[in-house]
């Protein structure tokens, strides 16, 4: 038996928005620990990794280890039909082919139910090696989604280069270049609004825009994002979700011919 | 030019 009560069914409408464009279908791992998610794109340039704890539910039962096959746009389509501040249960049997997803009001007055058909998928698990990143970057979410959202008007390709100084988004197309530049912050209010660079080894490397706009969708998730780089190695976007736990984003670099 | 690396050439399948 699994099941997992989520006071605010609003978090997993956004996990599922930060998603559904980079995974057409995805397999959630359900243990004991938590629900876990790993998946590449289509084209495998991208993998979204997503962690989230069972202590950030309300209530999270799973007694046998359980991988349901989701196809992302059925779910979607069941969470537009709720509100954001309703609380949320999911439900399967185990060895079930199918899940069930519950909506209550907070006053209870309106209770509705959703069963959703589960796919078998073929699971492609990728180990991802431990890495020392030389480069890891501290942002405000919404300034990485704003360059991004930006520089893609120029050019299909991001340079990101990294330095003690500062971090440099560039770009280049038919029109021109543009370039943006981010000082480590002296002095702020809340960590969250402020840059901060921790470098062993200053990095440059360059990422399709698309990819990084779909990952900026994300956004709502964390006020804050953190960039992981090291030379010739993907790229890690990662949007730590409160109490709840985590999305990374991996980007394979693009490379000299 | 640049050309886009797939993720499989950096991850291995489990």
């Amino acid at each position: 038996m699994f099941e997992a009560r989520l006071l605010k069914s609003g978090q997993l409408k956004k996990i599922l928005e930060a998603i559904k464009e980079l995974l057409k279908e995805a397999t959630f791992d359900c243990s004991d620990s938590g629900i876990q998610l790993q998946a590449m794109d289509d084209a495998h340039v991208s993998l979204v990794s997503m962690c989230l704890k069972s202590t950030g539910f309300d209530k999270f039962r799973c007694d046998r280890n359980l991988s349901m096959g989701i196809n992302l746009e059925s779910m979607v389509k069941i969470m537009k039909c709720c509100s954001n501040d309703d609380i949320m249960t999911i439900k399967a049997q185990d060895n079930a082919d199918t899940l069930t997803i519950m909506f209550e009001t907070k006053n209870q007055e309106k209770m509705s139910d959703y069963e959703m058909k589960l796919m078998n998928l073929d699971q492609e698990h990728l180990g991802i090696p431990e890495t020392n990143y030389s480069c890891i970057i501290k942002m405000p979410s919404s300034e990485f989604a704003r360059i991004c959202r930006d520089l893609s008007q120029f050019g299909d390709s991001l340079v990101i280069a990294c330095t003690k100084e500062g971090v440099k988004f560039s770009t280049s197309g038919d029109i021109g270049s543009a370039n943006v530049k981010l000082s480590q912050t002296s002095t702020f209010d809340k960590e969250e609004e402020g840059v901060t660079i921790e470098m062993t080894q200053a990095v440059c490397l360059t990422f399709a825009c698309r990819y990084l706009n779909l990952f900026c969708k994300a956004t709502p998730l964390s006020t804050q994002v953190i960039l992981s780089m090291s030379g010739d190695v993907p790229l890690v976007v990662e949007y730590q979700i409160e109490e709840l736990g985590c999305i990374r984003y991996y980007l394979a670099p693009k490379i000299e011919e | 030019g640049m050309k886009q690396s797939s993720l499989t050439s950096f991850f291995k399948t489990k």
